[in-house]
């Protein structure tokens, strides 16, 4: 573990808060992508199905039971729990996950550590979770406008991945026996993603004024 | 240095 990774962890146990804070509380799911939690929902349930055989540390199991009971929670609110189910948009929020699901499963087959079956699903759940935010900044780009909290949670889980990859930069300089190309590759394309808004989110709190966040 | 995957990333 490293301050980088920590970090990471933090700030991805944030994004959870702030998402979970604001259904809950401001009792509406407005300008929140329920396609991308449930492709968040997919990615935790079959990455961390080694939950049963890999145990790495409290800290490890905890947080991927953690994940998958928050992601899962998410989706039944916006789904099924009213007033909030009542607030989602299925016109606006219409990306088709299945264009992001199917190359990902057929990259997890293709392109993986070891050829066993859970090294395929593990895969298939890195290269989901690269692209899993997009339904979310597509939803962000039609309403032009993003609500507060919503800047805050895509702010805080862009950085959770952000701060990941300097976690594999440290590590490639601090072990001597590390390398991890799948998980650096989709990394930088998962980060890469928000550069575009990280850009707005840092114009528009620039200077403590809380403009909203603008996306032309 | 070769590729694997170690197991203790979330």
């Amino acid at each position: 573990m490293n301050i980088f990774r920590f970090l990471g962890d933090m700030s991805h146990i944030l994004s959870f808060v702030i998402l979970l804070l604001k259904i809950t509380q401001g009792k509406s799911a407005a300008g929140i992508s329920l396609r991308t939690q449930e492709l968040y929902m997919i990615v935790f349930c079959s990455r961390y199905l080694d939950l049963f055989w890999n145990f790495s540390s409290l800290y490890n199991s905890f947080l991927k039971v953690v994940f998958i009971a928050c992601s899962s929670a998410i989706v039944y609110i916006i789904r099924f729990k009213s007033p909030q189910k009542d607030t989602w948009n299925p016109e606006l929020d219409n990306f088709p996950i299945q264009y992001l699901i199917g190359p990902c499963a057929v990259a997890g087959l293709l392109i993986n550590q070891d050829w066993t079956p859970f090294e395929m699903i593990w895969a298939f759940s890195i290269y989901l979770e690269a692209v899993a935010i997009l339904p979310q900044l597509f939803l962000l780009q039609k309403q032009g406008e993003v609500e507060n909290l919503t800047s805050h949670y895509v702010a805080a889980l862009g950085a959770y991945r952000g701060l990941y990859l300097m976690n594999w930069v440290y590590r490639y300089f601090t072990e001597d026996d590390y390398l991890q190309r799948i998980v650096w590759f989709a990394g930088t394309v998962q980060t890469g993603l928000y550069i575009d808004f990280f850009y707005h989110y840092y114009q528009s709190k620039r200077g403590g004024l809380s403009r909203p966040v603008k996306l032309p | 240095r070769h590729d694997r995957r170690p197991h203790d990333e979330l």
